[in-house]
């Protein structure tokens, strides 16, 4: 026991439970076992990946799962506490391991914006970011969402500067203007400050899950101090084109909602 | 008492129906040869190996169990589930030694979560608790 072989034959130690080849309709039945377990109607084809690396939702999507499975885990260890080891922190914040602990789904959705706008120096710089809400499974509620932002520090001709990031929800587009906007939260940067910026986006996600039109997306604008407006790029902010682990993306925590549709007397 | 069994036996092995394409004469409960006896199997299920890593992130897989032996399930057309524990439970009377109580209670799995990619790319980390098997099967 505590031994087993891979297909390749490789000794992998998976405790105590012996691993050998599946036959082909042993394989079929198996995989059709767990996609109903699942809930999945099939199985899902994701676009083509970079072999073997991860950009950084489904980094930031694996953390939350190692925090949930260490979890499990510490219940079993305070049983057994002789098997207790030590473990890296977690990225998570504290506040996104209280939504895990709440949520039943946690869903990353990935950046469907195109391009960055860029106008005439009379009007505004500003990022777009759009994201497909629509695949939401029924009956889910957002408990909370966040829309996630990774800043570099910035060297060169604005690295003594201190920014105004805003963030604005996409109330409604016009073809040959800018579009209606609503400020969901404004930020003071340093040049020198780098890592993920969070911004709470929980109402703006509820109303695209219960509105899909609604849902125009996010613009990010930013400013220097003397109210020059800027690429986002040009204050460190990393975009599609940056390194994979560091892109724009936001996650949406769900719990089974409540609500019980309660027959008319 | 002998005679008795041996009737038992015999009644038994007409109510089974014999699968001839298989060719399997039930096994003789009462012969010293435990080859067939029931026994609860591990397996780990290997996403890999499914050949499903590519949109599952975690775990790498999972551990499951099944049962093998004289509580297969010869699920055909006149043997189902229910029938077969109710005849697990007539050869649990006579030799309780030799095969596991059969049972069609409801068993709670454990909880498990999932991390997995959507068609689109999203990522999707969902916790699958309360999860109940409804199936009948030496427990």
């Amino acid at each position: 026991a505590g031994s087993s072989f891979s297909v390749d034959g490789n000794v992998e130690a998976h405790a105590g439970f012996m691993h050998r080849r599946l036959r082909t309709h042993e394989k079929r039945e198996m995989q059709k076992e767990i996609l109903s377990v699942l809930g999945l109607p099939h199985r899902p084809r994701p676009h083509l990946l970079s072999q073997g690396k991860y950009n950084s939702a489904p980094l930031f999507m694996l953390d939350l799962y190692n925090t949930i499975s260490s979890e499990d885990k510490s219940q079993i260890l305070d049983r057994y506490p002789s098997m207790r080891t030590t473990q890296s922190p977690p990225l998570a914040t504290y506040q996104e391991t209280a939504f895990l602990n709440d949520a039943d789904m946690v869903m990353s959705f990935v950046n469907l914006a195109e391009y960055d706008r860029e106008f005439s120096p009379q009007r505004r710089h500003h990022k777009e970011f759009k994201f497909n809400l629509s695949q939401i499974p029924e009956g889910e509620a957002v408990t909370a969402a966040e829309f996630r932002l990774y800043k570099e520090c910035v060297s060169g001709a604005f690295r003594n500067e201190t920014f105004l990031l805003k963030v604005y929800q996409v109330v409604k587009e016009h073809p040959n203007r800018e579009a209606d906007l609503f400020l969901l939260e404004s930020r003071v940067l340093w040049a020198a400050e780098e890592g993920w910026l969070e911004f709470d986006i929980t109402a703006t996600s509820n109303l695209w899950v219960m509105s899909p039109v609604h849902n125009l997306g996010l613009q990010v604008s930013i400013e220097t101090s003397s109210g020059q407006s800027i690429g986002c790029k040009e204050a460190g902010l990393v975009g599609r084109d940056g390194a994979l682990e560091k892109q724009p993306f936001m996650v949406a925590f769900f719990k089974v909602s409540e609500v019980h549709i309660r027959s008319a007397r | 008492s002998t005679g008795g069994k041996r009737r038992q036996q015999n009644r038994n092995r007409s109510t089974q129906p014999q699968d001839a394409s298989r060719g399997s004469s039930l096994p003789d409960y009462n012969s010293s040869d435990q080859k067939t006896a029931c026994r609860k199997h591990e397996l780990y299920v290997s996403f890999r190996e499914l050949g499903w890593q590519d949109w599952i992130i975690a775990p790498d897989g999972y551990a499951a169990n099944y049962c093998d032996g004289e509580c297969s399930f010869p699920l055909n057309a006149h043997m189902n589930a229910t029938n077969h524990a109710i005849v697990q439970t007539l050869v649990h009377l006579m030799n309780p030694e030799n095969v596991p109580k059969p049972c069609c209670a409801p068993t709670k799995l454990h909880a498990i979560s999932v991390l997995y990619f959507d068609d689109n790319s999203n990522v999707i980390l969902k916790k699958y608790k309360n999860m109940v098997v409804r199936a009948c099967g030496c427990h």
